[in-house]
């Protein structure tokens, strides 16, 4: 129900034999209200939704082309100028350790998204290790041993250890020494009033030479979404986005936000509890999801 | 329309906007202003110049209203005559607390062990999160460090509804004031999840179903709260995660959803970071 607004403008747009200002300016009302609805960040809906308007009403339509299937590509070109219009995968070179340190806020899903993320490389021949930086939260290491003993990964961390910087720096050096290609480090929560955790995480970052910090982003996030990853972005950079829960009802949003506060691509999403619960990240298939 | 229907319109656009903003959700955002178009714009404009302010007025009332549940045939909801009344009956207090995953409610029954210890009263924790990883060593040791026991059953893949089950008869045998039964995280898409939580329901009987729902969700909280009180019935909610400078529209578009009260917020990770719910600030925080 949420779409179907959306949709009957769309079907106007079609029905209509020219480009009617009332039909365009009705159009991308029920947009504006799609994306506001699938969390967009509200500034960035009225840009998007006045560039459109202005070249809806504007532009020529190209010959072969019916004007529903021009403004519908016009929509999906500009969510995804900002998105990115292909899949960027996770880059690293075999042989060579790459670490790649987790971040963000408190419940957002860090610790599941490690495990997945150690799994889903671990299943394509990759040498993959788990290392647990969450000193902070009760049975944090318990979680993340239980998640890598059920997908055979290597984990390193203690049971009440008190020092993230000092653990992390040195389950880095063992996996490192046994050859690990990809190292996972998960963090605590933290988010962008914490500003002593702010500079722990630079710190723990800065301690392992982090490769890549990846910004775990939770589906149902809302307007604050672009204030907080830009937070966590001008404390360490971000490299690439997370984005969790969407088999949810939550639109993801909010990562459109993230993206553009960080300049990072969304290189994955999590699409349920389960540990291979994790997909690549598909640019059409979130634009659609986005559009309801 | 005439030229004050027009201004009125565009200062209500505009303060929706200001609404929309503060991560209010926008079905809850629409009915606001128009259920304060109808009933309360008509007769209170009156001179052009005051048009931007007497509607600013007015929606701040409104969702003060709102927020308070104001000509609500409810009485103010209170944990402790909660409590009280149910001892007085021989039977300990039972509180089920539900949300999606990683809102804070196992960090949330924490606080309200500690708050209930503090107020003297005695209370067990039901560890009724049999799924999830490390979920019952977490509540374990939350439990160990506010002093409380918190009864496990068969631990993870039993039975949810028989852990409840057995606290409250544990509570029921020595006394205990309060039951706090944890439960794991849920989207409210999932059907088997949400059919195990109204079994859970279903045994323990609750005196409060208390949903757990995120301060930075955006418009998702419409969705949460809805089908989570279609599925079980919602009595109250806690906002968590106030503290990472939430806008506080949330509040908004829960209780306007599912017209139920805010008990707490959770201003924290501290077993101190749980104050009573203050509809002020949030009026503040917005307006
Ligand atoms: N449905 C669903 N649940 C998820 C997803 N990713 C994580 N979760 C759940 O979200 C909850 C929080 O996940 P965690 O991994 O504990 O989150 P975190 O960011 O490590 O939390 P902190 O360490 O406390 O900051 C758990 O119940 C997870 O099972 C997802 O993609 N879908
Ligand atoms: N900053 C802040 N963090 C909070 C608050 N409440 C909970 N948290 C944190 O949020 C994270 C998730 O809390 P949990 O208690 O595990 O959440 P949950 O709802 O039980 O999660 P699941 O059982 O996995 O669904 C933890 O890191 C908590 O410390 C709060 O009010 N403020
Ligand atoms: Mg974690
Ligand atoms: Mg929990």
């Amino acid at each position: 129900k949420l779409s179907s607004g959306l949709k009957r403008a769309f079907e106007k747009l079609t029905r209509a034999s020219f480009v009617d200002e009332k039909v365009v300016k009705e159009f991308v009302l029920e947009l504006q209200r799609a994306l506001l609805q699938a969390d967009v960040n509200v500034e960035l809906v009225f840009e998007l939704s006045e560039r459109i308007e202005k070249r809806a009403l504007s532009e020529k339509l190209p010959p072969g082309v019916t004007r529903r299937q021009y403004i519908v590509k016009m929509v999906y070109d500009e969510l995804t100028e900002v998105l990115g219009k292909k899949s960027v995968p996770l880059e690293f070179s075999p042989g060579k350790s790459k670490i790649i340190m987790l971040v963000g806020i408190q419940g957002s899903g860090k610790t599941t998204t490690a495990a997945k993320l150690a799994r889903y490389f671990k299943k394509r021949g990759v040498k993959t290790g788990l290392v647990c930086a969450d000193t902070f939260r009760p049975g944090a290491f318990e979680q993340l041993n239980q998640l890598a003993d059920s997908a055979g990964i290597p984990i390193y961390g203690h049971l009440d250890a008190k020092k993230p910087v000092s653990l992390a720096r040195k389950g880095i050096a063992q996996f490192k020494q046994g050859g690990y290609e990809l190292i996972f480090v998960d963090t605590a929560g933290r988010h962008k009033e914490e500003k002593g955790l702010l500079r722990e995480m630079k710190n723990i970052a800065n301690a392992i030479k982090a490769d890549e910090i990846i910004l775990v982003i939770d589906g149902t996030l809302g307007q604050q979404a672009y204030a907080q990853a830009k937070a966590f972005h001008e404390a360490t950079e971000i490299g690439s986005i997370f984005v969790t829960k969407l088999d949810g009802s939550a639109r993801g949003g909010g990562a459109i936000s993230a993206v553009a506060a960080t300049g990072a691509p969304i290189k994955f999403v999590g699409t349920g509890e389960k540990i291979e619960d994790i997909e690549p990240f598909n640019p059409p298939r979130f634009v659609g999801r986005l559009l309801g | 329309k005439t030229l004050t229907e027009k201004r009125l319109d565009k200062a209500l656009k505009d303060l929706r906007l200001t609404l929309l903003q503060n991560d209010v959700a926008l079905i809850a955002a629409d009915k606001i202003c128009e259920n304060i178009k109808e009933e309360q714009l008509g007769e209170k404009v009156g001179r052009l110049e005051n048009i931007q302010k007497i509607v600013s007025e007015v929606l701040e009332d409104s969702v003060r209203n709102i927020l308070t549940l104001e000509g609500q045939q409810q009485e103010k909801m209170d944990l402790i005559e909660i409590i009280q009344e149910q001892n007085k009956n021989g039977a300990p207090a039972v509180f089920v607390f539900v949300g999606i995953n990683g809102t804070g409610k196992t960090t949330t029954i924490a606080k309200i062990a500690h708050f209930l210890k503090q107020k003297g009263f005695s209370v067990v924790m039901a560890a009724s999160d049999t799924f999830r990883a490390g979920s019952q060593e977490q509540l374990a040791k939350h439990a160990k460090r506010v002093g409380v026991k918190v009864i496990k059953g068969g631990g993870y893949g039993s039975d949810s509804a028989a852990i409840a089950y057995d606290a409250i008869a544990h509570a029921t045998a020595r006394s205990i004031n309060a039951v706090l039964v944890d439960t794991a995280g849920r989207m409210q898409t999932n059907k088997n999840l949400m059919d195990e939580m109204k079994k859970i329901v279903r045994v323990a009987n609750p005196d409060l179903i208390i949903f757990v729902g995120d301060a930075l969700a955006g418009n998702d909280a419409v969705s949460q709260s809805e089908e989570f009180n279609n599925a079980v019935g919602i009595d109250c909610s806690i906002l968590t995660k106030i503290d990472a400078d939430a806008r506080g529209g949330t509040a908004l578009s829960i209780v306007s959803t599912i017209q139920k009260p805010i008990l707490f917020v959770g201003t924290g990770q501290g077993y101190d970071d749980l104050e009573a719910f203050d509809a002020e600030w949030f009026v503040e925080r917005i307006f």
